[in-house]
């Protein structure tokens, strides 16, 4: 059975991307077969691990708005033998405004999808989308597609202000169109165990959300923030890295835990 | 002559709403009179400076959406008596899809602030504008409501990323609809001194935009994210803090640059 598993947080800048990323590659690592889809216009899980996503090669783009398969769009993630990586291209900016006019504009996603899991033989056993900072159409679409949540919260005052919207859209979705939705985790990112804030904030989350908050906590770490600058994971550019130890913990947590579904 | 300011940049978490806050909040400490416009949907900097913005209350959404007038819809932020909030309510969230019908949906705000000036005897003197991280119609409406942009730029390898993306949006904008918008200032954000990578960013900004990038550099530090959780502005909160200092330093700069023309 395929985890398919959205990253997502409207708030801005607090670690979709490093997540997915980081996630991704770890779980590629030890030998799981990975799909990431970036459904960022920004590309920067693309840039993470130096697919080429300029505006000639197909993406996200062709996938959601002109009916591309995703075998067709996706690309071997240099030295992971085990990830594929559907990229984003600049186009994807202009994919909300192209897809309001499509039928089943929401369902692209979970379309494209659907079709692989039917047509190939060879499974993967994650598919990961990293989303861009808002709730539109994309966004909707990941929602749509995945069965399950992984929201990344930054250990700042501003990340818990936008948690009950995104809550309140995720009961909508369920509702609505994608029963099997649910928050599969929440990473606690960039503590800085130093800051009484950080810890403020981490405790306010654990008391809401119990169940989901994993135990692994991502700590600020320069490594992590490094590693895109050279196209690679925090896991391949500093292995033994207190990020890259921690992403590496959170990946079998997560795995972990949905075994024990 | 008011300056109309439109802090934006699609990158997640890069410090818009910190610094559309702690630029309005020293500019309304040493007298001036500013008006901040909340365009995030995420109402951050409705919240930073403690102005109710639930669903019960007018904003940002009934001046674009319903033609409401800024007058109607403003409120004076506490403890600050020449700053006054235009905020944004979680309904800002549905705005991009219902202005998608009207006619001039781009115009929205530059139509609303157009009328205030020619109705107000006391005229502010400077409107900042906060951004969503997308480039979306209500950042479009920003860029062209504003004769001027302030890009916050996190020191972080991703944040380099999206620049190129932003600089072709706002020549559009300038070619076709607001020929007087240009990059009034560059603001680099979270600067850790103690990493290489935040030094490389830095000199990679600067050798692009020699003349707009600010002199000052705003560095990380946690009273500055602690403020927002006490509805204050750091220079309300903690003023002789290194944050503070470098917000008061980067507003007379940005001040005095303005004045250069
Ligand atoms: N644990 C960490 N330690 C240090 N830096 C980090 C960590 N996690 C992420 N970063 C850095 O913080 C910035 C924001 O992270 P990232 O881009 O992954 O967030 P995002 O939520 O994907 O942003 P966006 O909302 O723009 O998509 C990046 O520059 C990243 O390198
Ligand atoms: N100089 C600084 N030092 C430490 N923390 C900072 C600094 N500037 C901003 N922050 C914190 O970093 C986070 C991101 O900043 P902010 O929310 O202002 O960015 P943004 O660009 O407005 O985000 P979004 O894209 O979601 O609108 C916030 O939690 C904020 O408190
Ligand atoms: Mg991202
Ligand atoms: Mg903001």
């Amino acid at each position: 059975n395929t985890r398919i598993i959205t990253v997502a947080n409207q708030k801005g800048g607090v670690g979709k991307t490093t997540t997915a990323v980081n996630i991704g590659a770890a779980l590629a690592m030890g030998g799981l077969k990975v799909l990431l889809i970036d459904l960022d216009p920004q590309g920067n899980a693309s840039t993470a691990f130096n697919v080429a996503h300029d505006e000639a090669v197909p993406g996200t783009y062709e996938l959601l708005v002109e009916g591309a398969t995703i075998a067709a769009v996706r690309q071997r993630a240099e030295g992971y033998p085990y990830l594929d990586v559907v990229p984003a291209g600049v186009d994807l900016a202009g994919a909300e405004i192209d897809l309001v006019e499509l039928e089943r504009r929401e369902f692209k996603l979970r379309d494209a999808i659907t079709t692989m899991i039917e047509r190939e033989n060879e499974k993967y056993d994650y598919i990961i989308i990293d989303c861009p900072p808002s709730l539109g159409l994309l966004t909707l679409n990941a929602l749509i597609a995945a069965n399950e949540l992984l929201i990344p919260i930054q250990c700042e005052y501003y990340a818990l202000e936008g948690l009950t919207q995104l809550i309140k859209i995720i009961s909508l979705v369920t509702e609505n169109t994608n029963p099997q939705l649910h928050i599969g985790a929440i990473l606690l990112t960039m503590f800085d165990g130093r800051t009484r804030l950080a810890h403020d904030v981490a405790n306010t989350v654990r008391s809401h959300f119990p169940n989901e908050v994993l135990t692994t906590v991502i700590p600020r770490a320069v490594r992590v923030s490094e590693a895109p600058s050279y196209g690679q994971s925090v896991l391949t550019y500093d292995m033994s890295s207190p990020g890259a130890l921690a992403y590496l913990s959170a990946a079998r947590e997560l795995h972990e835990k949905g075994r024990m579904k």
